[in-house]
């Protein structure tokens, strides 16, 4: 369902950096899997372009069997929007709204009226442990719960693509292992889910994973698996 | 040189939110310790009142032999400034600045002239890495990369006293290993060093640890041993 081949993304500047130096990857339907990698090796990079967030310097993406290089803009947000749930490493919260409403944003693409978005919104945040925070804004949560906002909004449109960008990296190992197990049971309802993670059991307890060096993928458990 | 007797944090809201429950901590100079604890239990409060950050509703806290309670927000700042370095959960870094720039704020207490600051600053930059990445602002570089910058930027000035949130939340165990062991080096040298972590393999690396849960220190490896 996600396919990118010989993808090249490059960032001009003195020197110019090759953040991806020809990516090819297959993910199928369904599947979960972990992208490891050190520091500045090109993780993030990759899932935004996955993500139809970014495009290539060079290659071709295709999600869904559409080659996203071919879609306008307008096309490709609709596409995102219905399909693609992205925690991102930075979380991107709205500093201005409530817990609850920054998740609830997560449901506007879908056409949801206001009230069941909050319901929904509210049944999320309880389900990553932040029931007792949904009218805190923000600024007025620690850095994992702020975490978990980000996790909630990304998950509360049960999309069928998850792309979680080091979803665990400020929650300690009991918060942690809460949301690898919500995204089993998202996998297991059909969910296609990639998790960047610098955590080693997270990335060992996923059927597969797929390693980054120098934006290069230097190995890969589940390729050539077809 | 660091002290904190019964302090309470306590946030207006409905309802109000007790942040820090009543904490009595006592750090010696030249300690390095672990501050841990699940998500929410306040760890970055209580770091952020040790760093005379944020002030307590009650209680005392004594930097250095002064009752921080007592002293000018002027006076205040002139000790934090010159004593101690804060790597912030979420990094705080200027958009509009290179990474070097960014690091060299780190020195502008010194009363350091500008090219000196600038050489320490790419010194710093280089012993956690990133020699390769001066020029890049902010948004051109990693979550890593950033929280790098974060940290070169805390320690430049080679404060008296160390407050790492969570340094190593977006770093592969590589990375993050040389993290620990430069602050390893500084506590060396004597710098008394605070980090709080969720890596339960850092903490247990470190000489002490101390334990939070919903606000109060639940364990502490080191109390009591004077
Ligand atoms: N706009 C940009 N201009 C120049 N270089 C960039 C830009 N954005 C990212 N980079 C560089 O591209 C490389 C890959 O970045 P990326 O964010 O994909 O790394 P990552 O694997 O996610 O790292 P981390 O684990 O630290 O989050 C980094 O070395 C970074 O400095
Ligand atoms: N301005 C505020 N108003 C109300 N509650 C707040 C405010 N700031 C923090 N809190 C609450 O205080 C509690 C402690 O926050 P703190 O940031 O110290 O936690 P933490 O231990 O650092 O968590 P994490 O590991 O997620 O970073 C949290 O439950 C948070 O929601
Ligand atoms: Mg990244
Ligand atoms: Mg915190």
């Amino acid at each position: 369902v996600l396919e990118l081949r010989d993808v090249v993304k490059r960032y001009p500047g003195e020197p110019p950096v090759e953040a991806l130096a020809g990516v090819t990857l297959t993910v199928r339907a369904g599947e979960l899997l972990a992208i490891v990698g050190p520091s500045g090796s090109g993780k993030s990079t990759l899932l935004h372009i996955v993500g139809t967030l970014d495009r290539p310097t060079s290659g071709t993406v295709q999600i869904a069997g559409e080659d996203v290089g071919r879609l306008s803009d307008g096309h490709l947000s609709a596409l995102r929007a219905r399909r693609i749930g992205f925690v991102f490493q930075q979380f991107f919260l709205l500093d201005g709204m409530s817990a609850l409403d920054n998740v609830a944003t997560g449901l506007l693409y879908a056409g949801v009226p206001g009230r069941e978005r909050r319901r929904q919104a509210g049944a999320a945040l309880e389900r990553v442990g932040l029931g007792h925070r949904l009218g805190h804004r923000p600024a007025q949560l620690s850095g994992g719960e702020r975490q978990r906002v980000a996790i909630a909004r990304a998950l509360v449109g049960r999309p069928a693509i998850v792309l979680a960008d080091e979803p665990t990296g400020n929650l300690d190992t009991a918060t942690g292992g809460g949301i690898v197990a919500l995204l089993g049971e998202l996998n297991a309802e059909g969910a296609t889910i990639a998790v960047i993670t610098h955590d080693h059991g997270i990335a060992a307890s996923l059927p597969r994973q797929v390693e980054m060096r120098d934006g290069r993928i230097v190995r890969d458990t589940g390729a050539g698996a077809l």
